[in-house]
């Protein structure tokens, strides 16, 4: 009997609890079905990316484009007001999403967007990097992890050539930004909990 | 339920946004 989803690619965290489980789930995927496509269409920009086998770029969108969409959609989470803008562009606090179920994913993401909004990062920054958290040498299912690595090395080298160039004074950024690439694996296996509970129990 | 994202449908979505790419790789 759920009748809340607190996931901000909803156009909104309450559930109809008429609605059946299945046609739930449905509702929910034609709302982050286009963000899903963005990443997608992201992806094939990468250069290199598209010289990757058929089955490591749909392993690589699998594993990472959660991660992905976590960082490009940082601006939904607004650290001060300490709120959550969803799809149909209606805010809630924290506090209103904490009663309708949510819990430490939220405040991980808080977390997570107050950390990266910290380093003033560039739009060119932020897709560079963004780059390197998708193509990661060490996704499950890869057939040509030396081909991945190759990628994900060469763009590595851009991310820090562009953090050098920008900000000659403040390299430990390209650290700091590395350092992030663990937190977003850790919201990720926060959010498949959250997405096994929800599929046994909708 | 081991796979979140082929539960979600992701894999189906990502299989069919690429389509364009794929097919243009296999010619």
């Amino acid at each position: 009997n759920r009748m809340h989803l607190v996931c901000p690619m909803n156009t909104s965290p309450y559930v109809d609890p008429q609605k059946s489980g299945h046609s739930i789930w449905e509702e929910f995927s034609m709302s982050f079905t286009p963000a899903v496509r963005e990443v997608v269409e992201f992806a094939k920009r990468i250069p290199g990316f598209k010289d990757l086998s058929q089955h490591d770029q749909v392993s690589l969108l699998k594993a990472g484009t959660f991660e992905v969409l976590v960082v490009r959609f940082t601006s939904l989470f607004d650290v001060k007001e300490r709120t959550v803008t969803f799809l149909s562009g209606r805010k809630y606090s924290v506090e209103v999403l904490r009663s309708m179920g949510a819990g430490d994913l939220l405040n991980s993401m808080f977390d997570f967007t107050e950390k990266l909004q910290a380093l003033n990062l560039s739009e060119e920054e932020m897709s560079l990097f963004t780059a390197v958290v998708l193509v990661s040498a060490d996704r499950s299912g890869l057939e040509n992890v030396n081909s991945v690595e190759a990628l994900q090395e060469t763009l590595i080298r851009a991310l820090r050539s562009l953090i050098t160039k920008n900000h000659p004074n403040e390299i430990a950024i390209f650290t700091k930004l590395l350092l992030k690439l663990p937190d977003l694996r850790s919201l990720n296996n926060m959010h498949s909990e959250q997405l096994l509970a929800f599929k046994v129990h909708p | 339920f081991s796979d979140p994202a082929s539960n979600l449908g992701l894999e189906d979505i990502i299989r069919k946004a690429l389509m364009g790419n794929m097919e243009e790789k296999q010619e």
